[in-house]
């Protein structure tokens, strides 16, 4: 199924409901995209501190156990179609939902997802937390485990993978260790040809990386059972409304240059502020 | 003048590092929360106080305004959730831009009528498309309290910089030409 707007962007969809291909129409070219949807189990320990090789993960510590679990690959899609916007809207679990939007006349796509309440697994003597994430994927950028974040919310910083610029590191803990705060976005260039990128802008600070080629992944929500030892002196494991914590957020995608993501980057942090007022009564043309 | 010293003063809380990490306890979380809301209400005041007076200016001497609008925000647009927009039947949507440069904007709001068709009309009085869309699973969301089931979206185009536009929305029973009712098909099933 290839659904989108001639003068902006079209995707297609896979059987399973899935994106396939980011067809842009400046310039015209078809790229091959996926998104999907992963979490972490927090590592469970016994704070044995200070040595603290049994810490837990917690509110201040993101420490997966070393393993990363993906979450269903085939989504209930449902297919929203109009002149306006076109909806994707995605339902893997009773927990994880998703509204994938074209607008018409625009060239990036904007990833809507709700995540929560995260349920955990019960029985288990020491249940373990999750800390879900996105991943997004274009196959054919090669960016050499280089990528960007605006970690001081000022300007892109230069990452590598497995590397600190001012002495040899050598990471235990190869996904946190390469994790960084993002604070409005997050991008990739390919080596050979750098016009070719792929940046993910946010609509609040999270944590972000991308371990593989071509792969962006930024964390959208954790609930875990262990407090860290690090002075919190509980869980990160928050209540609302009787129930653990729904987040919904919303990432702009783009396959364009940097130039025009830093724009993106104002239209969604500076968003335009909506205000609803009577027409005390007032046909149109009385009114205006 | 308006007050905003409220909110200068809560951003200022909500610098501590553990307000912006979440590492706060959950009971302090809920705080900032009341704190962040509070202050936010104290802000809409003063933008409503602003956008009359620029509204005045921008009508000059033709047209007096003798009371500004009181213009209100919905703080749970992000999941669908807007008394204003689902119990009246008629009213007036504001965008303010901030940004220095001309913007389009998506406005997407919940309306709970899905019998009724929507015209939206712009600042010059034209018709804009207008597309009710069914509302995905992103509201089954606990706490939500609302009855909409779809959301009405136009675009509101070229948005002048540090400047607004206005739209007149109204409900009607006959159909509009420009008013398109779109339906959710099933891709795949559960």
């Amino acid at each position: 199924v290839k659904v989108g707007y001639e003068n902006g962007t079209t995707l297609s969809l896979t059987p399973e409901g899935l994106i396939k291909t980011l067809h842009k129409k400046h310039p015209d070219r078809e790229i091959p995209f996926h998104q999907n949807f992963l979490y972490y189990r927090g590592a469970v320990g016994n704070n044995n501190l200070p040595e603290g090789g049994e810490r837990s993960s917690g509110a201040y510590i993101f420490r997966p156990n070393g393993t990363v679990v993906p979450i269903l690959s085939k989504p209930t899609t449902k297919l929203v179609k109009g002149p306006v916007v076109t909806e994707i809207q995605q339902k893997y679990n009773n927990w994880l939902s998703q509204v994938i939007r074209l607008y018409n006349g625009s060239d990036h796509v904007e990833f809507q997802w709700s995540v929560g309440p995260i349920p955990f697994q019960e029985g288990l003597e020491k249940p373990f937390g999750k800390e879900v994430i996105t991943r997004y994927t274009v196959s054919t950028l090669h960016n050499n485990g280089i990528f960007y974040t605006d970690s001081n919310g000022r300007e892109m910083i230069k990452r590598r993978l497995n590397y600190r610029p001012t002495w040899q590191v050598e990471l235990l803990e190869p996904v946190a260790g390469n994790y960084y705060p993002v604070t409005t976005s997050i991008n990739i260039k390919d080596i050979n040809n750098p016009s070719q990128s792929l940046s993910v802008i946010t609509d609040r600070s999270e944590g972000g990386s991308s371990l593989n080629e071509g792969q962006i992944e930024l964390m959208l929500h954790r609930r875990l059972l262990h407090d860290d030892a690090f002075g919190v002196g509980e869980a990160l494991n928050e209540m609302a409304f009787g129930a653990p914590l729904v987040a919904v957020g919303s990432h702009y995608v783009t396959l364009d240059s940097c130039a025009k993501a830093k724009m993106l980057v104002q239209e969604k942090v500076l968003d335009s502020w909506i205000f609803i007022s009577s027409n005390q009564g007032l046909s149109y043309e009385k009114w205006k | 003048s308006f007050d905003i010293s409220e909110a200068k003063e809560v951003m200022g809380v909500l610098q501590h590092h553990d307000s912006i990490t979440g590492t706060e306890k959950a009971h302090v979380a809920s705080d900032y929360a009341r704190m962040l809301t509070n202050a936010l209400k104290t802000v809409e005041l003063a933008a409503s106080f602003g956008l009359g007076k620029l509204m005045r200016k921008g009508l000059a001497q033709k047209w007096i305004l003798t009371d500004s609008p009181k213009f209100t925000s919905c703080l749970l647009l992000n999941i669908s959730s807007c008394p204003e927009t689902e119990s009246a039947r008629s009213f007036v949507i504001t965008i303010y831009n901030p940004l220095s440069r001309y913007v389009n904007k998506l406005i997407r709001f919940p309306v709970v009528n899905t019998q009724l068709s929507y015209i939206i009309r712009g600042p010059n009085g034209e018709n804009i498309p207008v597309q009710m869309v069914p509302l995905s699973e992103i509201i089954n969301i606990p706490g939500r309290v609302s009855d909409a089931s779809v959301e009405i979206a136009f675009i509101a185009k070229n948005i002048p910089p540090l400047g607004y536009k206005s739209y007149y929305v109204e409900s009607t029973k006959v159909k509009s030409p420009d008013f398109f009712i779109s339906e959710a098909v099933e891709l795949t099933e559960p």
